[in-house]
């Protein structure tokens, strides 16, 4: 799965998902990239979300709407609402999972429960970073 | 005008069970920083969040390195079923295909769905339909398969031959 989630000069928050699904995954099974509020989420003012992992769970849980609501109703910070999914409930199931979001400042938040995750970021300063493993 | 930014991901797993070689790991990198570029450039210009997320998102799909578009994984009976969505902000509005078996980059498709507004999810052959008659480039399924995507179902059917689908390799499950 890949992802993709910005902030504009105008202050506008978008997000974006594409996945093949998985190995061998049974036919017409679709997974959490395609479904709007679990694995992709935007709203302005709030943050963007775009999901990787076990689709299922990000399905059940609604995972992107799941942040933005923690954000938005909360007050958490980016950071806090992503990792209380990604870390903090899912990884005690063992269910592996990773997102990227920014929120309305530019902040950039990007969990994972896995032993790493493709990824990338370009700060406000124009800073860019890109990893793969811790 | 306020500040703008950018992330992006290309999958999350068991990294240490991937079995990459130095180069294929490198080269993963090269198309990570050319997917941030594309959609930076945009952004640094004064362009939209939304453009800047399609053009990061068909970067990745364009590569071999994700599973996503070219490279993608197969499904049971051996062939690609993408999915993809985008969503805007702004206006709340979304877009999205599941299981297209012929859309070379399947968010291009997930944005047309979105600003025409005539639905928010197409599947299927709908999907593929709607992408082609929309000027789309579509394409033959084989177009995403790659050598590695059929050797990680052979293993896979493998596995389940032999009851041992819990010990596949991650890119084996997922790639």
């Amino acid at each position: 799965t890949v992802g993709a989630v910005a902030l504009d000069a105008a202050g506008h928050l978008a997000a974006a998902t594409s996945t093949g699904g998985y190995n061998n995954k049974p036919e017409g099974r679709v997974g959490d990239s395609p479904i709007i509020g679990a694995g992709t989420y935007a709203r302005d003012g709030v943050c963007a979300v775009s999901g990787t992992g076990k689709g299922e769970f990000f399905i059940l849980h609604a995972v992107g709407h799941e942040v933005a609501s923690r954000v938005a109703y909360l007050g958490e910070s980016l950071e806090q609402a992503s990792s209380k999914i990604i870390i903090d409930e899912f990884q005690p199931r063992s269910i592996g999972a990773g997102l990227v979001a920014v929120d309305a400042k530019g902040n950039i938040a990007a969990p994972y429960n896995t032993d790493g995750m493709f990824r990338g970021w370009v700060t406000p300063e124009g800073k860019f970073f890109v990893g793969t493993h811790d | 005008m306020g500040p703008v930014a950018l992330a992006i991901h290309g999958g999350c797993g068991v990294m240490a069970k991937l079995d990459l070689s130095e180069e294929e790991w490198a080269a993963a990198r090269v198309d990570l920083r050319r997917s941030l570029e594309a959609g930076w450039a945009i952004l640094s210009a004064g362009g939209s969040a939304l453009d800047a997320v399609q053009v990061a998102v068909i970067v990745m799909e364009d590569s071999p390195h994700f599973n996503a578009g070219y490279g993608a994984a197969l499904n049971a009976a051996g062939y690609h079923e993408l999915d993809a969505s985008i969503m805007d902000g702004q206006t709340q509005t979304g877009g999205a295909v599941a299981g297209s078996r012929h859309i070379r980059n399947p968010i291009r498709a997930a944005r047309l769905v979105m600003e025409r507004g005539e639905a928010v999810l197409l599947a299927g052959h709908a999907a593929d339909d709607y992408a082609k008659a929309g000027g789309l480039e579509v394409v033959p399924n084989s177009h995403f398969t790659t050598e590695r995507r059929v050797k990680a179902l052979a293993a896979m059917k493998e596995h389940e031959k032999q009851g041992t689908a819990a010990k596949a390799s991650e890119s084996e499950k997922h790639g």
